[in-house]
């Protein structure tokens, strides 16, 4: 089945957006 | 009793759902099977990214916890204990880190961990950072400590991610050969 891969730098970039706060 | 945990509307999900884990050992205490698990404690599960890092952000990081301690993060339904049935036929793999390294490294591994960085199916169980007196531990533990093609990915994944330096040491340990001499590292 499909996996769902996130890059490194999407993760991080993630830590920022508002419903992470 | 399993904490229930859904990806929210806007939220991304992530391929697995996941528990974070904490125990603190009194130095000196050998462990047991019965002090261990009444020693670790769930203390927050997410299901997204967004998730994640709502908790994480509210967690101290490895290099402010006291020694002794240990953050286990674990694919839901996976307990962080030898004798779980995902990890009986497992093993990990050991990195021992000089002091100062563990929340980068950690954080590093963790982000690797939850995009599905390692590629190696449903292998994946889950990764502890262990806060140590001398020296700090990291380790990443998978289902089926016989199959070698699955190690070695595991070991250069994780080589990778933390960007070691290539005369880094790396132990692979079985959690039969952990519970026979009662040892995690």
């Amino acid at each position: 089945g499909t996996r769902i891969i996130y890059d490194r730098n999407f993760l991080l970039n993630m830590r920022n957006s508002p419903l992470s706060q | 009793e399993w904490p229930t945990v859904k990806c929210k509307q806007g939220e991304h999900q992530l391929q697995y759902s996941y528990c974070v884990w904490f125990s603190r050992r009194t130095p000196g205490n050998k462990a047991s099977s019965a002090n261990y698990e009444q020693n670790i404690k769930i203390i927050g599960s997410f299901a997204s990214v967004e998730q994640f890092w709502t908790l994480y952000s509210h967690i101290a990081r490895p290099c402010d916890l006291t020694s002794s301690s240990d953050y286990h993060l674990f694919k839901h339904g996976i307990k962080p204990m030898w004798e779980d049935e995902a990890n009986k036929k497992g093993g990990k793999w050991i990195v021992r880190l000089r002091k100062g390294l563990a929340s980068r490294l950690w954080e590093n591994l963790v982000i690797a961990m939850l995009g599905e960085q390692f590629m190696v199916g449903e292998e994946i169980c889950g990764a502890v950072v262990s806060v140590r007196f001398a020296e700090d531990i990291i380790s990443i533990w998978n289902r089926t400590a016989s199959d070698n093609s699955i190690n070695i990915r595991v070991r250069d994944t994780l080589q990778r991610v933390l960007n070691l330096p290539p005369n880094t040491i790396m132990e692979y340990k079985t959690h039969t050969d952990s519970l026979k001499d009662r040892s995690s590292f």
